[in-house]
């Protein structure tokens, strides 16, 4: 079994005024990769949907390369670390 | 901060500065990405605040040793955590047997509670670290509100994961902050301004979009050039500096000649002890009075001094030698090393006393000299004013950008060198509650401070022009008119990739006289400039945008700054100016050209009135040089009777292009 790791995957400028129809739009495009809405809801980390859109989730590297082939994902990219300074 | 804010011009004696004429902030509030905040500090008592401001719209989250309804108040407004990023990379769940840690907004770190302190904490009067620098801390803005999002977790010295930062940034654009305070930074090489994975980038530019300014630090890589991070144009960054303060410690030697050195030494004064150097032997001699890799007999070092020399400046060899003195049953150590400015203390009230190599050397000749050589070693005291100047911190991360040189970073300069503010109780090194932390940590919440002040006053002013003011007002000079200089090896006149515009001056910013604002049109500008493709931009924006087939120049983006970092013959770039003071005002340019370079400003004079309050110049820069050269340093002042606008101008000579000496 492939190995997940947790994606950021930004979609820029949120374009929908509700917050919750960003989500379930977000769910929507997880889905759309990941085969149903019951595992893409298992598999998100954040929905980001007030400042900007997109989202978190735990994705394997195939699933992320689907994702980020989709209309609309600007990128798709790796969680990382920073520290305190 | 019993000392900075003093330092900066905020001393809260005098009624007539930027401190009360906000009303210390009152009704802003300050978001600040950490480690959490321990609430029970009197640093976030709510004594004396009004109502919280209605609009906001965050959360108080109740969790692991936090009750929402005992531990926020009219102070913290707003405290929530993000945690599900860090797990997924950390492995769950948080293990938490070496490294205390609440799953909830509570500090077990430390550094939370110290940069909100310092930001924006309360008076707490009577406060020193064991006798050290008393004074009363505060916030820059005692009376903005706080809202704690914690994003760093208390794993390895504290970690942050992006897509944690990204959803705080999320909801801190919902719940209303005014300003963001981040004192969190990645490794080199940087990511792309559009690139995510840096997290803050991204989501800063979408809180500066909505008119919340974002203050990161700038990183501890320094003094080495090109190290300085959070880069992106519409961050404002932040380099630290020390403050006219310092803790000189007696070392009295046998033959009665008394040096000073630096410690925070606040044990006792055992009198008179033996003091050795480890001489070494065989092809390497100095190897075993080196800091780093003591050799220590132990029956030769048992209760006596021992001094060693460093040969980097990092605290990690302070630690390890002052570890390995002890364990050989040691009294004390003198460390000679280049300075690093930061000092810690060691453990137990054990003497650890850094000098230079000079008087390093002056003391191994007295103990070669000595047949039985003594020393005695007493506390550290608490020197305040002159003849203490400021220096730019060793550590503070430099300029010029690895991402875009033509962009001046750090911005700003503020104290970030033995900073006394409020920390947890479960930090090992406080003494009641309060820590003397260093690093542009503690530099950027003195500058989140400065903002909600300036907020306060100036509440329609964009994030670009908050940043213009305090980068046109800085003081580039100390208190008796000289110029900074910049801690290094060797130490040297400080110059905008270690300062920006200079040390922050809260009270000349207020009054600018003059911004140079930006909006988001600047920001693509910069983003075209930068060679981004059409898409990204237009999702970033939020605005359907083509770059033009001929990219815009670079230098035109309308920063408090020129940096032309690639001069081959002379090149020209635009500004424009925003007038912020009295309508009827006359400016006239004042050049101060970098060496070998000719600059000239047209119009050379600007004229405001109630119809005019825009103006548009031009500068041309040109060279004389036919060399590849270093960068020279100048300035640009727009001056009336009130007021001297200045920006930086950093110029370098580029004969030979594409050639690896860029910094």
């Amino acid at each position: 079994e492939a190995k997940s790791n947790v994606y950021i995957v930004y979609l820029g400028e949120r374009q929908l005024d509700d917050p919750k129809l960003v989500t379930d739009s977000h769910h929507d495009l997880l889905a759309s990769v990941v085969g149903s809405k019951e595992v893409a809801s298992d598999l998100m980390v954040y929905s980001y949907r007030h400042g900007f859109t997109g989202f978190a989730a735990k994705l394997t590297e195939s699933q992320a390369q689907k994702l980020s082939e989709l209309p609309g994902v600007v990128r798709v990219i790796p969680n990382s670390l920073h520290r305190l300074q | 901060t019993t000392r900075s804010w003093d330092f900066l011009g905020l001393s809260s004696h005098y009624p007539t500065n930027v401190l009360q004429n906000s009303k210390m902030g009152d009704g802003v509030i300050i978001g600040v990405f950490d480690t959490g905040v321990w609430p029970e500090s009197k640093a976030f008592s709510d004594e004396g605040l009004g109502p919280i401001p209605s609009r906001w719209k965050g959360v108080c989250k109740s969790g692991d040793h936090f009750n929402a309804a005992t531990h926020c108040n009219r102070k913290i407004i707003g405290a929530r955590w993000f945690i599900d990023g860090f797990l997924a990379e950390y492995g769950q769940p948080l293990n938490t047997s070496e490294d205390p840690e609440y799953l909830s907004p509570r500090d077990a770190n430390g550094h939370g509670t110290h940069t909100s302190s310092t930001a924006s904490g309360s008076y707490v009067r009577n406060i020193s670290y064991k006798g050290l620098g008393p004074g009363t801390i505060r916030g820059g803005a005692p009376r903005a509100r706080l809202a704690i999002y914690k994003v760093c977790w208390n794993v390895l010295g504290g970690q942050c994961a992006s897509a944690d930062i990204l959803k705080a940034f999320d909801e801190a654009i919902n719940d209303g902050v005014d300003v963001l305070s981040l004192s969190i930074g990645y490794s080199l090489p940087l990511f792309s301004d559009v690139d995510e994975r840096d997290g803050i980038a991204t989501g800063s530019f979408h809180a500066v979009a909505r008119g919340i300014t974002v203050v990161c630090g700038a990183a501890n890589d320094g003094p080495s050039a090109q190290t300085v991070q959070n880069t992106a144009p519409w961050i404002l960054t932040v380099a630290a500096s020390t403050i006219d303060r310092a803790f000189p410690t007696p070392i009295t030697l046998g033959n009665n000649k008394t040096f000073l050195g630096q410690a925070i030494f606040t044990g006792k004064e055992n009198g008179f002890t033996g003091l050795t150097y480890p001489e070494g032997t065989g092809l390497d001699p100095a190897s075993a009075g080196s800091c780093q890799a003591l050799l220590l007999n132990s029956t030769l070092i048992a209760g006596k001094v021992v001094l060693c020399f460093a040969s980097v400046a990092r605290r990690v060899a302070i630690r390890s030698a002052a570890s390995t003195v002890q364990e050989a049953g040691g009294i004390g150590l003198i460390i000679a090393k280049n300075p690093s400015d930061a000092l810690i203390e060691c453990s137990d009230g054990f003497p650890c006393i850094e000098v230079d190599y000079e008087i390093g050397t002056r003391i191994l000749y007295y103990i070669r000299s000595a047949k039985i050589p003594t020393v005695k070693l007493s506390p550290s005291k608490t020197l305040i004013g002159k003849p203490v100047s400021p220096n730019v911190a060793f550590f503070s991360s430099r300029g010029p950008s690895s991402i875009a040189p033509q962009i001046l970073k750090p911005d700003i300069t503020a104290p970030g060198v033995n900073i006394l503010a409020a920390t947890s109780q479960l930090d090992q090194l406080m003494d009641g509650g309060y820590a003397i932390l260093s690093g542009t940590s503690m530099a950027t919440p003195h500058v989140s401070g400065i903002v909600a002040l300036l907020k306060a006053i100036h509440p329609d002013w964009s994030p670009a022009a908050i940043k213009s003011a305090l980068i046109t007002t800085a003081r580039t000079k100390d208190a008796s008119g000289f110029p900074l200089f910049a801690e290094g090896s060797p130490k040297k006149l400080a110059n905008p990739f270690d300062f920006g515009g200079g040390i922050v001056n809260p009270n000349g910013a207020a009054d600018p006289g003059l911004v140079y604002d930006m909006g988001t049109s600047d920001y693509i500008h910069y983003l075209c400039a930068m060679g981004y493709n059409n898409s990204a931009i237009s999702r970033l924006t939020g605005q359907s945008t083509v770059c033009p087939m001929e990219p815009p120049s670079i230098l035109d983006v309308n920063l408090p700054s020129i940096t032309v970092s690639s001069l081959r013959n002379s090149a020209t770039l635009t500004r424009t100016v925003t007038n912020v003071g009295a309508p009827k005002s006359i400016y006239k340019a004042v050049i101060e050209p970098p060496t070998g370079i000719t600059v000239t400003v047209r119009p050379h004079i600007l004229v405001f009135n109630s119809t005019t309050k825009k103006i548009s110049f031009n500068v041309t820069v040109s060279a004389a040089h036919e060399v590849n050269t270093g960068y020279f340093f100048g300035s640009l002042t727009w001056t009336n009777e009130q007021h001297a606008v200045r920006i930086p101008l950093s110029v370098k000579t580029k004969i030979l292009q594409s050639y690896a000496d860029d910094n």
